[in-house]
């Protein structure tokens, strides 16, 4: 494992987004999790449309909340293509879902596997460097104030209500931690990111762990 | 007093001035909580002002925290397998 890895450095992660007063963080991080896939598989880096997740996933409920897990199944049964984001862009509310030919451009998913990794953080990491960018759910109760630095206090696990995306980890300093990105602009925490402790499950940022396959 | 820091990411709405003033106010006073905690350690989260300062923590997590967790499988790490089986 290395000490320190970056998906960014690898120029497969978009830029951070901004949700605005959408509940959709769910689809954010399921559709972010989606454009690194692709373009780790060599397709350019282009941003997704998180718009068509919030209006089409019928087993969600759009900017009034969702699972990733639900997100990925729908994508995974329906073998829905994602457009980009510029065809089907975000509006910040829930809309009608808009359908798209079969032969129109577009991205699916072929599968995505789910595991609780509390405990083996270490063997999350190394899913990180074999999977991708990875979703997952935490406690950010007090991300609302949040503004650098390393979190280890002022959450807990079991109470995660908010899905990110973890783009990597740096074990050099004393302190390790995840790198995580947010979708609440760039102007939020560390240029949109949010840096978490490693080990100890903080925030609970291990127990509902997903990557997806393209 | 909306002049203040963070003032450019007042949200918009229906939203009293007096709400917003005591949302910021509830805000500073749990900066300084949990800042307070762990003064020492290193390296450890910094927590102020921010586009969120104007939202009781109530509305920021009926608008911001709309996702939870799904129960998944536990990892299934593999045994190390014993050096006379590798080739």
């Amino acid at each position: 494992l290395p000490v320190k890895f970056d998906w960014r450095d690898k120029h497969v992660v978009t830029q951070v987004r901004n949700q605005h007063m959408c509940g959709g963080c769910w689809a954010f991080s399921v559709v972010g999790a989606v454009e690194s896939a692709y373009a780790r598989k060599g397709q350019p880096l282009e941003e997704l449309s998180v718009q068509q997740v919030i209006d089409c996933s019928y087993n969600n409920y759009g900017c009034n909340g969702g699972t990733p897990s639900s997100a990925f199944t729908w994508l995974n049964k329906t073998q829905v293509k994602l457009v980009k984001d510029s065809e089907y862009p975000f509006k910040v509310q829930n809309g009608l879902c808009r359908y798209f030919s079969d032969s129109h451009p577009g991205y699916s998913i072929k599968d995505y596997s789910a595991f609780d990794f509390s405990g083996q953080e270490d063997e999350m990491a190394k899913a990180l460097l074999n999977f991708g960018p990875l979703v997952v759910v935490v406690d950010a109760m007090s991300w609302q104030d949040y503004l650098g630095g390393i979190i280890q206090h002022h959450c807990s696990s079991g109470e995660a209500n908010h899905a990110v995306l973890i783009t990597g980890f740096d074990k050099t300093g004393s302190t390790p931690y995840w790198i995580v990105r947010n979708s609440w602009g760039s102007s939020w925490g560390v240029d949109g990111y949010a840096h978490v402790k490693m080990g100890g499950n903080i925030c609970g940022i291990a127990d509902s762990v997903s990557a997806v396959f393209v | 007093d909306n002049k203040g820091p963070g003032a450019a990411f007042i949200p918009s709405g229906p939203r009293s001035r007096e709400r917003q003033t005591a949302a910021f106010r509830e805000s500073l006073k749990r900066h300084h909580y949990l800042n307070s905690l762990f003064p020492g350690e290193n390296y450890t989260a910094v927590y102020g002002v921010n586009q969120f300062s104007y939202l009781l923590p109530e509305e920021f997590k009926a608008i911001y925290l709309r996702s939870k967790p799904s129960k998944y499988p536990r990892y299934p790490v593999e045994a190390p397998k014993p050096t006379s089986s590798v080739p």
